[in-house]
């Protein structure tokens, strides 16, 4: 038997408006310590992995690990009928054929349940290495955001470079050229609002805006993301999810031909 | 010119 009780079931719901453009379907897979997903989009230009550890629930069970094979466009009908305000719970038998979501009202007056037929999804897990990155920078996830809208407009490639004076993101395209420079807050009332970089050794790299755009749809998980850079390998950009997990995107890069 | 890569490239099937 599995059940996990989240009384902030708004986080469920931004954690599937982050992950259902990039994602058609994807596997949760269910344990003592938690829920995870892994998948990577169609293209298999980027991977999403979602962590969210059984702490974090309100209640939480899982007697044998399982694997539910969701149609993520299946669920986010179900999670529109879902309020902000409301209580979500996923319950699923041992080797389960369907998932069933309850909502309750705040006040314990209504209760809604949905149940999903669950798929067969044949999904290769990949090994992510344990990495050094050569940069790490957190900064407002909102700015970010704003980052990859607007310098999208111009090009279909964007540029991040890092060095110790700052992060620079550009652009290029038919209509002309555009770039965005952040430098490093010296100092800031919020810690969520300064943009910090730790970095080794500078670092340049080149990744699809599509990509980067669908990251962003993260944002309300998180006033905070971090881009992890290391010269011809993957960008990690995670959202931290309260206390319960992160949802870590994976682009790999554009390389010379 | 640059092309877009894959991620398998970089992570391998478990």
């Amino acid at each position: 038997m599995f059940e996990a009780r989240l009384v902030q079931g708004a986080l469920l719901k931004k954690i599937l408006e982050a992950i259902k453009d990039l994602l058609t379907e994807a596997s949760w897979d269910c344990a003592q310590g938690g829920i995870q997903l892994q998948a990577m989009d169609n293209s298999h230009v980027s991977l999403v992995s979602l962590t969210l550890r059984s702490d974090g629930f309100d209640k939480y069970r899982c007697d044998r690990n399982l694997t539910m094979g969701m149609n993520l466009a299946s669920m986010t009908k179900i999670m529109k009928c879902c309020g902000n305000d409301e209580i979500i719970t996923m319950k699923a038998q041992d080797e389960p054929d369907t998932v069933t979501f309850m909502f309750e009202s705040k006040n314990g007056d209504k209760i809604s349940e949905y149940e999903m037929k669950l798929m067969n999804l044949d999904q290769d897990h990949l090994g992510i290495p344990e990495t050094d990155y050569a940069c790490v920078i957190k900064m407002p996830s909102g700015e970010f955001a704003r980052i990859c809208r607007d310098l999208s407009q111009f090009g279909e490639s964007m540029v991040i470079a890092c060095s110790k004076n700052g992060i620079k993101f550009s652009t290029s395209g038919d209509i002309g050229t555009g770039n965005v420079k952040l430098a490093q807050t010296s100092s800031v009332d919020k810690e969520e609002e300064a943009v910090i970089i730790e970095m080794q050794e500078p670092v340049t790299l080149t990744f699809a805006c599509k990509y980067l755009n669908n990251f962003a749809k993260a944002t309300p998980l998180s006033p905070v993301v971090s881009l992890s850079l290391s010269p011809d390998v993957p960008l990690v950009v995670e959202y931290k999810i309260e206390d319960i997990g992160y949802v870590r995107y994976y682009l790999a890069p554009k390389i010379e031909d | 010119l640059r092309k877009q890569a894959s991620i398998t490239c970089f992570f391998r099937k478990k």
